[in-house]
């Protein structure tokens, strides 16, 4: 259907911008590099019907689906991040060891219904 | 907000929040390493397989920078051949016990190379024992309980030395102890102190400043989300 859903582009399901700063949370004097990232998250509105930028699962189309039918029943499916890429980061462990580690999921890049 | 704190320090693979008291200088290796993979494009990124080191050639997603805590032995004025004696140790009970390791690599560094015109560098020979946990609480690991792991003539052309020291690690960390060695350097027997006019047989080696051990290891709570795309 080219029928766009409800609420506007802003509202929708999308990756928005966040930045963690190491120094926030009051880790700068073990954390050496980065002191931060763009991490992002996710946030909108799956509303019916879902289209395809939505990233939807088929049960989260079949959701939107049974909440237009009865709103109070049955939820929107939330918006999940459903691509995720690594960062390395590189800190001081409690001997004074230099630490290089790669982690997986550290950044949203794209979400999804 | 200490809970979550300690969630979230778990799931880096951290039991508690490190503080360092006595940080070294970061190694140019990990800063290389840590720039490389900084400036991937994000669609680079995600593809990449975060469970093996293509700087290595070796599975791993985690490599640390062991700073030596051992002493010398024997610095200063030349004993007969022998310039340079020094315990070296290296605590690796920091590896978690699921953490698997895949290589480990000596450095051995000087202040300055000291390259000579001629190409007739100074001859010096390095000797490396594996230290029994018995000597290593002793003053002097001298003779019993060391094993001589490897033995290598230099002419001190470079600022570092490289040795692979994958397997002696492995085995001493499934033994559940830290790596103590001892490092010789001594003059070169072909080279004779009285051939060499009034300069220090050990001449250049006073510039032998630290050594470090780089281990990599993979832990397989980071690796879930590549094993299952495979």
């Amino acid at each position: 259907s080219a029928q766009r859903p409800r609420g506007t582009a802003s509202a929708l399901c999308k990756p928005r911008r966040l930045y963690i700063s190491f120094s926030d949370v009051g880790w700068e004097n073990w954390i050496i590099a980065p002191q931060g990232y763009l991490a992002n998250y996710c946030l909108g509105q799956c509303p019916f019907p879902l289209t395809a930028e939505l990233n939807g699962t088929n049960h989260a189309i079949l959701q939107t689906i049974v909440h237009s039918m009865d709103p109070k029943a049955t939820p929107q499916p939330c918006c999940v991040p459903v691509r995720l890429s690594p960062i390395s980061i590189l800190y001081y462990d409690n001997s004074d060891n230099v630490v290089l580690r790669h982690y997986e999921d550290m950044v949203v890049d794209e979400c999804g219904c | 907000l200490s809970l979550q704190e300690s969630l979230l320090l778990k799931s880096l693979g951290l039991s508690a929040k490190p503080s360092p008291k006595a940080p070294i200088p970061v190694p140019s290796v990990l800063w290389r390493i840590f720039e490389q993979r900084r400036t991937l494009p994000a669609a680079d990124r995600a593809a990449e397989d975060g469970c093996s080191l293509e700087e290595f050639n070796v599975p791993g997603n985690i490599i640390r920078v062991f700073a030596d805590r051992g002493h010398f032995l024997h610095e200063g004025q030349p004993q007969g051949l022998l310039c340079l004696q020094k315990l070296l140790y290296f605590n690796l009970s920091v590896l978690e016990e699921d953490e698997l390791l895949t290589m480990a690599q000596l450095e051995v560094r000087f202040s300055h190379s000291s390259y000579q015109p001629s190409g007739q560098g100074q001859l010096f020979e390095l000797r490396l024992y594996q230290s029994s946990p018995l000597a290593l609480q002793g003053p002097s690991p001298q003779g019993q309980g060391r094993k001589l792991l490897l033995e290598q003539s230099f002419a001190q052309l470079h600022k570092s030395l490289l040795f692979n020291l994958s397997t002696v690690a492995k085995d001493w960390r499934a033994f559940g102890r830290s790596l103590g060695l001892v490092l010789e350097i001594s003059v070169s027997s072909s080279e004779a102190p009285a051939g060499r006019g009034l300069q220090s047989p050990c001449g250049s080696i006073s510039s032998f400043l630290d050594t470090s051990l780089l281990v990599v290891s993979l832990s397989p709570q980071q690796c879930k989300a590549s094993r299952s795309k495979r």
